[in-house]
């Protein structure tokens, strides 16, 4: 809330995160899994949801927010999420479907904000430090799938799995210039 | 054998 300049954070992406969340813990309603679990939905639902708001309503954040530049359309992701969520399920329910959507939509939200990154070539320590510890945040989910694969009967999560994945290596470039001027000590910029 | 995926991620 201090730091109201928002340059360089993509609106379309933290719209996007609002949707996966609402259309993924549509489960809230009909199963209780435990009290942390349920914690958290709400925290993810209401940060989204806040921080959407923010960026739309508040004075100060508005000004900042880069809208020239963050020009990603929401419906090249969301349509063709929609479409293979329609075709690869595991259950045609609307629960089931609109479940698989969110982990179609979630591997390529990131998408907008890697676009505007690259157009403003000058990145601010706060949207990159952003992107970079929300890729490891993901990253540490394979880790925990490998240790529950080994560790749990042998469940079937071909549809996490494979989207998880993709979502590590749409960050993968991005790490890579990361890391890189972290290491030579120069400011994050992505090539053109 | 292989069961059914439990919806406890978040």
């Amino acid at each position: 809330r201090k730091n109201t300049n928002k340059r360089g954070v993509s609106l379309k992406t933290q719209e996007l995160y609002a949707l996966v969340f609402a259309t993924r813990y549509l489960d809230m309603f009909t199963d209780f899994i435990s009290l942390y679990n349920t914690v958290m939905k709400l925290i993810f639902l209401s940060s989204s949801f806040s921080i959407v708001w923010y960026m739309r309503r508040h004075k100060l954040v508005r000004r900042s927010y880069d809208k020239d530049h963050d020009t990603f359309r929401h419906q090249f992701l969301v349509l063709p999420c929609l479409i293979l969520a329609l075709l690869i399920h595991e259950q045609f329910t609307f629960k089931e479907v609109m479940w698989t959507f969110s982990i179609y939509l979630e591997a390529v939200a990131i998408l907008p904000q890697l676009v505007l990154l690259q157009r403003t070539r000058n990145i601010d320590n706060l949207t990159g430090q952003y992107v970079f510890f929300l890729g490891a945040y993901r990253s540490l989910y394979i880790l925990n799938w490998i240790y529950r694969y080994f560790t749990e009967p042998h469940y079937v999560h071909w549809i996490t799995w494979i989207s998880g994945f993709v979502q590590t290596l749409l960050y993968a470039d991005f790490f890579y210039y990361y890391l890189n001027s972290w290491k030579n000590n120069v400011k994050l910029t992505l090539p053109a | 054998g292989c069961l059914p995926a439990p919806k406890d991620e978040l």
